[in-house]
């Protein structure tokens, strides 16, 4: 990857090519080197370049999670269909409980086949409390309940896990939309964190799902999860630079512990390997 | 839109009989830019244009149609060609054992589920078999699906293989007429869960293999692809959420890559969203 061997005009079509890999976009690709070409870069000096460009485009700040003084953070998860939302959340909470937090999380999924069963096997391996009503009940009591009892159990953390749905859905869009109202009712600023939870292995569609759900409910940040998987993420350049969305965090595997901090030096590291 | 670009292009241009080598290049870019947004794969995009180009220069311009026109049509019969072609399809009526596989999340449970539920509307006895022991509630999962449909789900057994052994006993004392093994989400480059799956396959010598992939899968569908049918061999692919608005080039990829077929398109979370594969809709949403 970005290996290059041509020291004329022929290494921009490597560049190119190496960018359209990791599912950069073409659009983002073009724009990059245009910048790139105009600037008199030598060929020693471009892999340095690149990785510069990239850096700043990623930026250098809002990585961290937004945890409010004075009241609980409501953290809302939400993504397209098998992205990894429910597994992310039980990997959080792991994480926050070991720093010491007290976490709660909210089976607002109350619609697909053995939703809440899986949550509740996550919070039972993290030994975190989970709130939860019958299948087929209404997310948004299910928020309020959560916010409710986070309100007065003192709680540092709610984690709310949601339906996965596809932007082009619009009834689901106003349901998620209802959601993040109540949780606004509820506690002012609330969603502290409204995170996309999007899968590494996305193409473009990753980019369309981010403006959509940027621009009907809102986005806080990206959780770009199974990057133990083959696929680069490169679709969060392109997020990051046409919407200046960041990544928050990272999955990468199925178990408890498999998350981390979006580390931007690391994750241009890794895009050159 | 592909299409309007191309009008545009050819609207600079007049009345030629024959398509010229600088047309069909200015066109070819614009293609690659189409495919490339539409997520097929960089080595593959370039494929196919250079088949195309070889085609389209020096083609007469059929008289009922404008050069643009007819280079559309070209692009869209050669991707129509590509992704069909005769495409051998599951044969819900009488196949008898069929193996889910495919990445973490990309609904090899729901789409197993789909497939028992075309073989109950023709009157069929499927099996569903819960042959992933590591995901919360996976077995309950295919268990809620298969009671909506009255199929019998079976779950016992500790390992994958367990399953896949009891799951040929029970099908043989219950008459069940085809055995569909739902296995967990693995990545092609997991070693221990690629040898699972070989020996999964191995014990269950399924008629039809399926490779479940998600319809907004980018680049790397070529590498996942590939891998699964070098390191276990497949029979076909099906494409899942297709209802929402990925271009969905990874099928060019996949095809062309690969040479297997892609034989159903997943549109939605519902058990009856599950169509056959349309080659021509197919082309037409990846040219956007
Ligand atoms: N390898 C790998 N697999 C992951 C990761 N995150 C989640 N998964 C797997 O992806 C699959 C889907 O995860 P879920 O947590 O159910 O995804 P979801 O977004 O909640 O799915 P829906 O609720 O159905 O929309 C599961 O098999 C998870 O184990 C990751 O970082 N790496
Ligand atoms: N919109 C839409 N959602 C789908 C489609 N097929 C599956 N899903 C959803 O995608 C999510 C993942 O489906 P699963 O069947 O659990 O995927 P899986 O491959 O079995 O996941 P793992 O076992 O964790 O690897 C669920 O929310 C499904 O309802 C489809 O065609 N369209
Ligand atoms: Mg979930
Ligand atoms: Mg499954």
């Amino acid at each position: 990857f970005f290996k290059f061997f041509a020291k004329d005009e022929s290494v921009w079509d490597e560049v190119e090519e190496a960018f359209i890999n990791t599912d950069v976009g073409i659009e983002t690709a073009l724009r990059i080197i245009d910048e790139l070409r105009n600037s008199s870069i030598k060929p020693e000096g471009l892999r340095i370049a690149l990785k510069e460009k990239i850096s700043s485009i990623l930026g250098t700040q809002g990585f961290c999670l937004n945890f409010p003084s004075n009241m609980p953070a409501i953290f809302l998860f939400i993504g397209v269909n098998g992205s990894g939302k429910t597994t992310t959340i039980g990997k959080l909470a792991f994480k926050l409980k070991n720093e010491g937090k007290s976490v709660l999380i909210a089976a607002a999924d109350t619609y697909r086949a053995a939703a809440i069963p899986q949550l509740e096997e996550w919070a039972r391996r993290c030994g975190v409390e989970i709130l939860k009503q019958q299948e087929g009940a209404d997310p948004g009591a299910v928020a309020y309940d959560a916010l409710d009892a986070a309100i007065a159990r003192n709680i540092d953390v709610v984690l709310i896990d949601t339906a996965g749905r596809l932007h082009t859905k619009h009834h689901l869009v106003r349901e998620m939309k209802k959601i993040r109202e109540i949780c606004e009712k509820k506690i002012p600023g609330a969603p502290h964190e409204i995170l996309l939870v999007l899968d590494a292995v996305s193409g473009q569609n990753g980019l369309i799902q981010a403006q959509n759900f940027l621009e009907s409910v809102g986005i806080s940040g990206i959780v770009l999860t199974k990057l133990d998987g083959t696929a680069k993420g490169g679709i969060i350049i392109s997020i990051a630079d046409k919407l200046k969305l960041p990544v928050k965090l990272i999955g990468v595997g199925e178990g408890l512990e498999d998350i981390g901090e979006f580390n931007p030096v690391e994750f241009v590291e890794a895009l050159f390997e | 839109v592909f299409s309007t670009k191309i009008q545009g292009i050819f609207n600079k241009l007049r009345k030629k009989g024959l398509l010229s080598k600088d047309d069909v290049t200015a066109t070819m870019r614009e293609l690659r830019v189409a495919l490339l947004e539409a997520d097929v794969n960089f080595k593959v995009a370039k494929e196919f244009i250079g088949k195309i180009s070889e085609k389209a220069v020096g083609v007469e311009i059929l008289k009922s149609l404008n050069p643009a026109q007819h280079v559309i049509k070209i692009v869209k019969d050669e991707l129509v060609e590509v992704l069909g072609g005769d495409i051998p399809q599951v044969r819900i009526e009488s196949v008898k054992s069929i193996l889910m596989l495919g990445l973490q999340g990309c609904g090899k449970t729901t789409t197993s589920a789909k497939l028992a539920y075309k073989m109950i509307q023709r009157k069929r006895h499927p099996l569903l078999v819960g042959a992933d022991p590591y995901r919360p509630a996976a077995k309950e999962q295919l268990q809620i699906l298969g009671k909506k449909i009255s199929v019998p789900v079976f779950i016992d057994g500790k390992t994958a293989i367990e399953t896949l052994n009891g799951s040929l006993e029970y099908a043989k004392e219950h008459k069940c007429d085809c055995i569909i093994v739902d296995s967990a989400g693995r990545l092609h480059v997991d070693n221990e869960l690629m040898d699972e799956l070989k020996v999964l396959k191995q014990r269950l010598n399924p008629e039809e293999c399926l490779l479940i992939v998600d319809g907004m899968t980018g680049q790397e569908a070529v590498n996942i692809a590939s891998t699964f049918e070098k390191e276990i061999g497949i029979s076909g692919v099906i494409l899942t959420k297709l209802d929402g608005d990925a271009r969905g080039g990874a099928a060019l990829s996949i095809k062309m890559v690969t040479g297997k077929p892609i034989k159903f398109m997943g549109v939605g979370e519902n058990i009856e969203q599950l169509e056959p594969f349309y080659p021509d809709r197919m082309a037409q949403r990846i040219l956007g």
